[in-house]
């Protein structure tokens, strides 16, 4: 048995936003300690990893370990009849063949209930291997995302060079070329402004802007986004 | 050119 409530939707709404363009069906692993979700795209060219905690609940309950196979096509067309601020609770029984949600208005006038059918998919779990990586850069998810959808104009793949004290994003297409620039700040007042860059080694790597362009989109969730290089490796975003 | 390569290997069946 699975109750949960979060107490504004925005949140799993953002985050189901976030994933939708990547993930088509998927397992919410459920245990005591959150709601975890992994998957590949249907390509295999990007894994996406992520936790929900319990603690980001009030209540949660998890009785016993329960993977909830759901599509998430149909789970953004629900959440998005979930307004920023109701809240919101997902319920699945024992055997459960579907996930009940219910969004809850601030002053509880509005009452709306959806169950999704659940689906059985077999996923395997995988390991993402531990990774010391050559360059390591903190900068604003917004900016991130800037840079993104600006260099998308120029090209299909992007470029990031991190070298000491500078990371460039270059764009070269038939059309032309572009390239941004990003430099540390120190001691900015917001945490989220902070640019920095660790080197153990410069390294230049090239990624598909399509991906970048989809992870960006979770940039609505945190202030912040770090990017961690590595020839050889996948970027981790 | 830029080819894209794909996770499979990448990851540990656990």
């Amino acid at each position: 048995m699975l109750e949960a409530r979060l107490p504004s939707a925005v949140t799993l709404k953002k985050i189901i936003d976030a994933v939708k363009e990547l993930v088509q069906d998927a397992n919410f692993d459920c245990n005591d300690s959150g709601i975890a979700l992994q998957a590949m795209d249907s390509s295999h060219v990007a894994l996406v990893a992520l936790l929900m905690r319990a603690e980001g609940f009030d209540p949660y309950r998890c009785d016993r370990n329960i993977a909830l196979g759901i599509n998430f096509a149909t789970l953004a067309k629900v959440m998005k009849c979930a307004g920023n601020d109701d809240n919101l609770t997902i319920k699945a029984g024992e055997d459960a063949d579907v996930l009940s949600l219910m969004f809850e208005s601030t002053n509880s006038d509005r009452i709306s209930e959806f169950d999704i059918k659940l689906m059985d998919v077999d996923a395997d779990h995988l390991g993402i291997p531990e990774t010391d990586y050559s360059a390591t850069i903190k900068m604003p998810s917004a900016e991130f995302q800037r840079i993104c959808r600006d260099l998308s104009v120029m090209s299909e793949t992007v470029t990031i060079e991190a070298v000491k004290d500078a990371v460039k994003f270059i764009a070269s297409g038939d059309t032309g070329s572009g390239s941004i620039t990003v430099k540390p700040n120190q001691a900015v007042d917001k945490k989220d402004m902070e640019v920095t860059v660790t080197l153990q080694e410069p390294v230049k790597l090239a990624f598909s802007l399509k991906y970048l362009n989809h992870f960006a989109k979770a940039s609505t969730l945190a202030g912040s986004v770090t990017l961690s290089l590595s020839d050889d490796v996948p970027l981790m975003i | 050119g830029f080819k894209q390569v794909t996770l499979s290997s990448y990851f540990t069946r656990r």
